[in-house]
């Protein structure tokens, strides 16, 4: 039998972005596990591609699913068949014990069982990826995935989930709809950050002008996310390894990045622990020493007098031009151009009190993120944020409470889909 | 003639004219299967079929069993025309449901372009199944179906993001 429960969705047990009619129909089914096990039989090879050609591009559909439900799949070559949650094969007319028969060439090229295993039918020409010619595997496996994970067709361009099959030119990717769809069933994800941040660089255009850009980063543990704002997704492929993006500053649990950006100063920071590294745009790592002769990773106390690490996380604010450092329930600015405290260690509940009574997070933020496609600072901690009090925010509300912390929201809920996926899929 | 004895191990050798051709729809006896085949007749319980121990035949195109017994029973011919209408409108009823599903005017006539439609690669899963838990019910399938508009965040002056819409992982 396939571990699987009815399960009835309702905002108290997932959070799930839909409209309460739903919550009222029949129940909807889904696995129950947080990580399912899959295989693609040995009896069951296709005759048209490599071993191998057929594994990666299975392995690739399993993680686009993955990239955008909290749902991981891991490839399970070890244990008796019997415990693989989805098993995968390739056949020809009457095959694998199965009742239905494949058609052979033309129409029909897979079936999928809701909880249970993926055929495709081998009498049709499947190719792999930026492979003009025939059926694209990938696009194959990732609707029969859809099907074992409990999607329906669904009679809409662009879904991933139509019934016949729709040749593209370039690679095809899970749609806003389509995501959604799936996250009825399975819920958003919703994990909290170690840090986030805006990564302000320089380039010249094509007419040689120098234009500021910038991207948007979220870090947890190892992984890191390129957070495309216009598009409210990842990048297409991320989470990606810190150790590859990132070279030079630790491969995980960072606390903090720190840009400091003034007429007469440009630096990059990411904290960790007692210790804190400088970031060097040109050459993309981290400095073992700058310009300076500075050499680094550096205690955070050394670099910063009066602030002691391990911190939670810092931003810097340009206005004032001081570096916030929160650490528990206290906050220290510090100024860059005297290159010291000043009052402080403050609580941050004073220094940013809350707009709603007991709404604010009071200690141990995660993330303190100025957005620069919002125009706000934001405070992280576990899965909520809370938006600092603007200047916009003063003009439409003036007794709103300077620097004052809106009330909380689910992170999800603003930026979409920032997924794990298994180690074993990580490229 | 030299047949060959041993071939490769991934059997990429083996010719394509090998392959089984499915049949494709081409008359109203075939798209009745197909619609049937599929759930456009009658919704089909695909979690059953499943679990089937015997194989349904592989012949599309002979009757159902039960029509059959009817036959053998000596059904009066005027009962058996009934059916034959009934069965009729039901046909015509299930290629009008399927003409809109896929954006084919609605004529209830296995014209070109309703043929070529089912002679698509398709997947095998049936489009209409039983309202049970078996994946969505209906009622939230037609949901799904319908596009919506969503929030889009819009960019700010100040920096802009470099990222494009590039679907290129």
């Amino acid at each position: 039998k396939k571990r699987f429960v009815k399960i009835l969705l309702s905002p108290s047990q997932r959070e799930v972005p839909v409209g309460p009619d739903l919550f009222n129909r029949a129940p909807k089914m889904a696995f129950s596990k947080a990580k399912l096990t899959w295989r693609l039989m040995g009896e069951g090879y296709s005759n048209q591609l490599s071993v191998e050609e057929q594994k990666h591009v299975l392995r690739m559909a399993f993680r686009m699913w993955s990239e955008v439900i909290p749902l991981e799949f891991e490839e399970d070559n070890h244990s008796p068949a019997s415990m693989v949650d989805i098993k995968l094969g390739f056949g020809t007319g009457r095959h694998m014990g199965c009742t239905r028969t494949f058609d052979g060439n033309g129409q029909e090229f897979a079936h999928a069982w809701q909880f249970g295993d993926i055929h495709f039918d081998d009498d049709d020409h499947f190719t792999t990826p930026n492979n003009g010619n025939g059926i694209s595997l990938l696009k194959v496996a990732v609707h029969e995935l859809g099907h074992v994970l409990g999607l329906p067709h669904i009679y809409r361009m662009g879904s991933v989930m139509q019934p016949s099959y729709i040749p593209q030119d370039s690679m095809f990717e899970l749609d806003w709809l389509d995501r959604k769809a799936i996250q009825q069933l399975y819920g958003v994800c919703n994990s909290p950050f170690d840090t986030v941040f805006d990564w302000i660089h320089s380039e010249k255009n094509e007419y040689g002008e120098t234009i500021i850009q910038f991207n948007t980063y979220f870090f947890r543990n190892n992984l890191y996310w390129l957070y495309e704002n216009r598009n409210n997704r990842t990048r297409y492929g991320d989470p990606i390894p810190l150790s590859v993006g990132w070279q030079g500053i630790p491969s995980s649990g960072i606390d903090a990045f720190v840009h400091i950006w003034t007429w007469t100063r440009d630096a990059i920071y990411f904290f960790k622990g007692t210790q804190f590294w400088r970031y060097d745009n040109e050459n993309d790592q981290a400095y073992t020493e700058d310009a300076e002769g500075k050499k680094y990773p550096k205690l955070i106390s050394e670099g910063f007098p009066g602030v002691q690490g391990p911190i939670d996380t810092a931003f810097y604010n340009k206005r004032d031009q001081n570096i916030y450092f929160f650490k528990s329930s206290n906050v220290i600015t510090f100024n860059v151009n005297t290159n010291q405290i000043n009052g402080y260690p403050k609580r941050i509940i004073d220094v940013f009190p809350p707009v709603v009574q007991n709404d604010h997070p009071i200690e141990n933020l995660n993330a303190a993120y100025y957005s620069y496609h919002y125009q706000s600072i934001f405070f992280f901690k576990s899965n909520f944020f809370w938006k600092v009090v603007n200047d916009w925010d003063k003009k439409q509300n003036p007794l709103l409470p300077i620097n004052g912390l809106m009330p909380k929201k689910n992170i999800s809920d603003q930026w979409f889909d920032i997924c794990d996926v298994h180690y074993s899929m990580l490229n | 003639h030299c047949e060959k004895l041993f071939h490769n191990r991934d059997y990429s050798d083996i010719s394509s004219s090998s392959q089984h051709q499915a049949r494709p729809v081409r008359n109203q006896a075939a798209a009745e299967e197909y619609l049937r085949k599929y759930g456009w007749t009658d919704q089909i319980n695909w979690e059953n079929i499943q679990r089937q121990k015997t194989e349904n035949s592989a012949d599309e195109h002979r009757a159902p069993q039960d029509w059959l017994d009817r036959i053998k029973e000596g059904a009066s011919a005027s009962k058996q025309w009934q059916q034959s209408q009934a069965e009729s409108s039901a046909y015509i009823e299930a290629l009008k449901q399927f003409q809109k599903a896929n954006g084919i005017p609605v004529t209830g006539e296995l014209n070109k372009a309703t043929q070529e439609a089912m002679n698509k690669p398709r997947c095998g899963v049936p489009d209409r199944l039983v309202s049970e838990s078996t994946f969505m019910d209906n009622e939230t399938h037609d949901i799904l179906n319908q596009t919506s508009d969503f929030n889009k965040t819009t960019d700010t002056n100040g920096g802009a993001n470099m990222t494009g819409t590039s679907k290129v992982r």
